[in-house]
C-alpha cells in the first residue's frame, strides 16, 4: 500500500506459497472462505499443497510467539467467472474469529456503492518507502461513479469493475496487495465491496484505480460456499 | 547419520498382494520404519517390508514387485518399502548389488540359468548371498564392466549385459528440474539423505508439501531451481551437494507454454519484455550482481531465457519476476503483466456474463452434470428465474464487518 498508514483490518489474509513468502492478500468472507484475485493463482486447478493463509495478525512476517496469529493451509481453489478475476480459497478449517480476525459483509447482489464514498485498502504490498513495509498498511481511497471513471478511461471501464479516484498525493495499492480487500462502511459494517487487482504501474495520481466490483459475483459466491 | 531406509524404496499406501505361499512369510513384529528397515536389511531372506504407520507394526517379505505371482495393490494402510537393488534397472558402481530381473545379455542373447551347467558348465553356484538367482544378470566377480551371465548359445560362454550406470541411466534437460532418475549419491560419492527424514539436516523440502518435485526416497532432485539436480547427504559436516547426472543429448527439454504479452500459469514461458516492476523500479540485468548477488546466471540457465533484465520465472515461483534495480527491494514480483485468458474450450463461448447464452454445454468446468433447471432435485432452486431486482436495498447485515476501531489507532 503506497500512501498508507499501518492499521488494522482483520478480514485481511496474507497468502503464503511453500516457501512461506507473502505473495497477495485476500478476504475473509467465511470462517472457511477467503476472497482473492486469480492474478495470483498459475490455474485453476493449481495444487495448493503447502500453501497457507495467515491471519491475525499486523505483521508480515510475524515471530513464533505472536499470540493472535493463525496459519490454515488452503485446500481448494474455485475460479469466478472467467470475466470476474475472481477465486475462492477454502481454508483446511474454519478461521477462530477474534479481535484481530472478522469477516467482511459481502454486499447485496449488484449492490452499487454511492460515489464519494471513502473505502478502505489494506495489504502487506509494496509501500514504496511511505510507511513501514513490515507491517498491515491500510489507505483510503474515494469511490468514483462510473460514468465519471469510464470517461477518465475513454470508455474502457467493464461493468465488472469499480473505480477509486487519484489522489494528488498518490496513494493506492501495489505488489504484494492483489487479491486484498477494498473495503467501505455501509450501515456500520464494513462491506467488501472491491477486490485489488494488479495494475501497470501503483498509486497512480493521474487514473482512477480499478478493482474488482465484488457486488457483480455475490450470488456466484454464496453459490461456491453452500455447495 | 546413515538411514537404514536408505536402502529401500517407498511406495505409500501400497501394499505387496502375494499368492498364499508355504512357509507363510513372517508375522507382524513392533517398530517404526527406520528399525524395520534395519532388520530387513540384516537378513538375506527378506527384500521388502510392510509398515503400517497406524499401529507400527512391520511385516518383512521375502519378494518384490517384481517377483513371480506377486502384484501391488493399493492399501492406505501400508506404506511399502523395497530394497533399492531388487529395483533398479540400472547399477552403482560395479554393479555387485544389483538384484534386477534383467536375463539377456548386450547382445540379446539369453542368459543361461545360473543353476545349470549346460552349455556352460562353471562353479558360480546358487546361494542366498550371492544372488545367483534364475538366469538373471549379475556379478559375482566383480567384473569392472558390470552385470553378465552365461549364455544358452554354447558358442558364446559369457557376456556383458550392458546395464547402464544409474547416472547415465537417467539424463536431464535443462537444469533437471523434472530429473527423476535413481542417482542417491552426490558427485563426491557421499550418500544422499531421505527427502522425508530432518536428520542428519533439517530441511523444508518435506515431500508432501512439494508432490511435484519427486521427492523420493534419497534421490538427487532438484526442487528449488538450483544449476542442476542435488541432495542433502548423509554428512553431518556437508549440508548439501551437486549430483553427477549427464545432460540429454537425444531428449528434448520439455517444451514450455512461451508467450509474450500475457503470461500462463505461474509464468515460467513468459518471454515477453516488461522489465519495470509495478512500482516502477527497473529490473537489474540477470546477468550482473549489482546490486544484488544471486545464482541465475543466464548462462547457467539456458532454458529460462534470463535474457537484459527482464521479467522471468527460472525457479517456478507464483509468477515472472526480477531482482530490482534498488538495493533496499531484493526481487519484486511482475503480477502486472497481464495473465493469458484461460484457453476456452473450442465448444462454445458466451459474452458478457453469458445472460444471453443458450447453447447446449451441460457440464460443469469439473465435469459434473448440470441439474435440469426445471428440477426440484437434488437442489431446490433458491430463486426465481428473472426475479426483478430490488431498487432499494433494506441493507442489513449481521455477523460481519465489525472490528475494533480502538485497534485502528493503537499500533502494536
Amino acid at each position: 500500500i503506497v500512501g498508507g498508514q499501518p492499521g488494522n483490518s482483520p478480514w485481511t489474509v496474507s497468502i503464503r506459497n511453500r516457501e512461506g513468502v507473502h505473495f497477495c492478500g485476500g478476504s475473509l468472507v467465511k470462517e472457511q472462505w477467503v476472497i482473492s484475485t486469480r492474478q495470483c493463482f498459475s490455474s485453476c486447478n493449481a495444487d495448493l499443497t503447502g500453501y497457507e493463509v495467515q491471519l491475525g495478525t499486523l505483521f508480515k512476517d510475524p515471530g513464533p510467539g505472536d499470540p493472535d496469529q493463525q496459519t490454515i493451509p488452503i485446500v481448494r481453489i474455485v475460479c469466478g467467472p472467467s470475466e470476474s478475476q475472481l477465486v475462492m480459497l477454502k481454508l483446511a478449517r474454519p478461521a477462530t474469529l477474534t479481535r484481530r480476525v472478522a469477516l467482511i459483509c459481502l454486499p447485496p447482489e449488484r449492490y452499487v456503492v454511492p460515489a464519494g464514498t471513502v473505502c478502505e485498502i489494506a495489504g502487506w504490498g509494496e509501500t514504496r518507502g511511505t510507511a513501514d513495509g513490515s507491517v498491515l498498511n491500510v489507505a483510503q481511497l474515494p469511490v468514483l461513479a462510473h460514468s465519471e471513471c469510464n470517461r477518465a478511461l475513454r470508455g474502457r471501464l467493464k461493468e465488472s469493475e469499480l473505480c477509486t479516484a487519484p489522489l494528488r498525493a498518490g496513494v493506492g495499492a501495489c505488489e504484494g496487495d492483489y487479491g486484498g480487500p477494498l473495503a467501505c462502511l455501509t450501515a456500520d459494517c464494513w462491506v467488501l465491496e472491491g477486490v485489488i487487482t494488479p495494475s501497470r504501474v501503483c498509486a497512480r495520481t493521474d487514473q482512477p484505480a480499478l478493482f474488482i466490483r465484488v457486488s457483480l459475483y455475490v450470488d456466484w459466491i454464496d453459490k461456491v460456499m453452500k455447495m | 547419520h546413515r538411514s537404514p531406509l536408505n536402502d529401500f524404496q517407498r511406495l505409500r499406501a501400497t501394499e505387496l498382494l502375494a499368492v498364499p505361499v508355504d512357509p507363510p512369510p513372517p508375522l507382524p513384529e513392533q517398530g517404526t520404519a527406520e528399525q524395520c528397515a534395519q532388520r530387513c536389511a540384516t537378513s538375506l531372506a527378506c527384500r521388502a517390508f510392510h509398515h503400517d504407520q497406524q499401529s507400527q507394526l512391520c511385516q518383512l517379505l521375502p519378494w518384490t514387485q517384481h517377483s513371480p505371482h506377486i502384484q501391488l495393490q493399493k492399501n492406505i494402510r501400508y506404506d511399502l518399502y523395497q530394497k533399492k537393488d531388487y529395483l533398479r534397472d540400472c547399477i552403482v558402481g560395479d554393479g555387485s548389488s544389483y538384484r534386477g530381473t534383467r536375463a539377456t545379455t548386450e547382445k540379446g542373447l539369453r542368459c543361461q540359468h545360473w543353476q545349470a551347467t549346460t552349455p556352460h558348465d562353471h562353479r558360480f553356484l546358487p546361494s542366498p548371498r550371492n544372488g545367483l538367482e534364475e538366469n538373471y544378470c549379475r556379478n559375482p566377480d566383480r567384473d569392472k564392466r558390470g552385470p553378465w551371465c552365461y549364455t544358452v548359445d554354447p558358442n558364446v560362454r559369457h557376456q556383458s549385459c550392458g546395464i547402464k550406470k544409474c547416472e547415465d541411466a537417467v539424463c536431464m534437460t535443462c537444469n533437471g528440474e523434472d530429473y527423476r532418475g535413481t542417482v542417491d549419491h552426490t558427485e563426491s560419492g557421499t550418500e544422499c539423505q531421505r527427502w522425508d527424514l530432518q536428520h542428519p539436516h533439517k530441511h523444508p523440502y518435506h515431500p508432501n508439501k512439494y508432490p511435484d518435485k519427486g521427492l523420493d526416497d534419497n534421490y538427487c532432485r532438484n526442487p528449488d531451481s538450483s544449476e542442476r539436480p542435488w541432495c542433502y547427504t548423509t554428512d553431518p559436516r556437508r549440508e548439501r551437494e551437486y549430483c553427477h547426472i549427464r545432460i540429454c543429448t537425444e531428449k528434448r527439454p520439455r517444451p514450455v507454454n512461451v508467450t509474450n504479452g500475457c503470461f500462463r500459469g505461474k509464468g515460467e514461458g513468459y518471454r515477453g519484455r516488461v522489465n519495470v516492476t509495478v512500482s516502477g523500479i527497473p529490473c537489474q540485468r540477470w546477468d550482473s550482481q549489482v546490486p544484488h548477488k544471486h545464482h541465475f546466471m543466464p548462462s547457467k540457465y539456458p532454458c529460462k531465457d534470463l535474457q537484459e533484465n527482464y521479467c522471468r520465472n527460472p525457479d517456478g515461483s507464483e509468477a515472472p519476476w526480477c531482482f530490482t534495480s534498488r538495493p533496499t527491494v531484493r526481487i519484486a514480483f511482475c503480477f502486472h503483466i497481464r495473465r493469458c485468458p484461460d484457453e476456452q474450450d473450442a465448444q462454445e463461448c458466451y459474452h458478457g456474463h453469458g445472460k444471453h447464452y443458450h447453447g447446449h454445454v451441460s457440464k460443469t468446468r469439473k465435469g459434473i452434470t448440470c441439474q435440469p433447471w426445471a428440477a426440484q432435485t437434488p437442489h431446490v432452486p433458491h430463486w426465481q428465474h428473472g426475479a426483478p431486482h430490488h431498487g432499494e436495498y433494506a441493507v442489513t447485515f449481521e455477523q460481519c464487518g465489525q472490528r475494533d476501531e480502538r485497534l485502528q489507532q493503537k499500533g502494536r
